[in-house]
């Protein structure tokens, strides 16, 4: 679901011992990379390394049927078409539903696959679902590796919370990196009543840097990251002057890590 | 104006 707010279309890499996906944004100003290794999984077996080429958008819309106490099975057989979800419903009070998303091929004058949605109230208490593959070229680029000037670590939900806040006052924002200090300071606001900057240091935040930072990044795509907050209690900034930002999320047995190019020049 | 950057021009493999 993080990942779909950023990515439409992306290729799960599958092997033995994770699944990973990494993939730019439509605009190539983001870049998202996920890894959720096999230990994750309550059962997990790959018996050859594919890519699963999902539409993320489809896949949320599937997921969102699914509530906390399902346990979801991930099917995919090979040289199939078709990505199964099951979900083993535990609760009494769960409403059984049937879902077939069926498309074949993609039409590259359809900007979203037609489906087709099936519904019973009667069914056993079992959902399945089927979302095709579409066949994308596998991304086989390695994971760029960055060594990073200043990296600052604090709880997920206060920076979910301060960029939520600034992106109510502007587009974009600047973010500095002294010794003891992050500044966050919010850039062209909207209203001029509202053009102070905002410091935020909340409890909990440690600073890592061997230089001075100051880069400027869209809020827009920042509050898009901070959907993984809940993914995570802590949230990593590793920043260099001039290169992306890294937002990173880890978790115990994977992370989803995401790249924002900054804004140069003013 | 600050100009937009894409991310591929700081990682080229991509």
């Amino acid at each position: 679901k993080s990942c779909s707010i950023l990515v439409t279309d992306a290729n799960f890499e599958c092997n033995e011992e994770n699944i990973m996906l990494q993939a730019m944004d439509n605009s190539h100003i983001a870049l998202v990379s996920v890894e959720i290794g096999a230990p994750g999984f309550t059962s997990y077996r790959c018996d050859r390394t594919m890519p699963l080429g999902v539409d993320l958008t489809s896949l949320t819309k599937v997921l969102r049927c699914a509530k906390d106490e399902n346990i979801c099975t991930l099917k995919a057989a090979d040289e199939a078409d078709v990505l199964n979800l099951v979900y083993d419903a535990k609760s009494a009070f769960f409403s059984p539903f049937f879902f077939a998303f069926m498309w074949h091929g993609r039409d590259a004058s359809s900007p979203f696959p037609p489906f087709f949605l099936l519904c019973s109230a009667l069914l056993p208490l079992f959902i399945h679902l089927n979302i095709s593959l579409s066949s994308q070229t596998p991304i086989t680029s390695s994971w760029p590796e960055t060594k990073y000037d200043t990296r600052v670590t604090l709880p997920s939900a206060e920076f979910t919370r301060i960029v939520r806040d600034l992106s109510q006052l502007g587009e974009h924002v600047r973010i500095e990196v002294s010794k003891e200090v992050v500044r966050i300071s919010k850039l062209k606001a909207k209203s001029s009543a509202e053009d102070e900057d905002n410091d935020s240091i909340p409890t909990g935040v440690v600073i890592e840097m061997n230089q001075h930072v100051s880069l400027t990044f869209s809020l827009k795509y920042l509050v898009n990251f901070s959907k993984s907050g809940s993914l995570s209690g802590e949230v990593q900034l590793l920043m260099s002057n001039d290169v992306p930002l890294l937002v990173a999320y880890d978790f115990t047995q994977g992370y989803i890590r995401c790249y924002l190019a900054p804004k140069i020049g003013d | 104006e600050a100009s937009q950057i894409e991310i591929g021009d700081y990682f080229p493999v991509l």
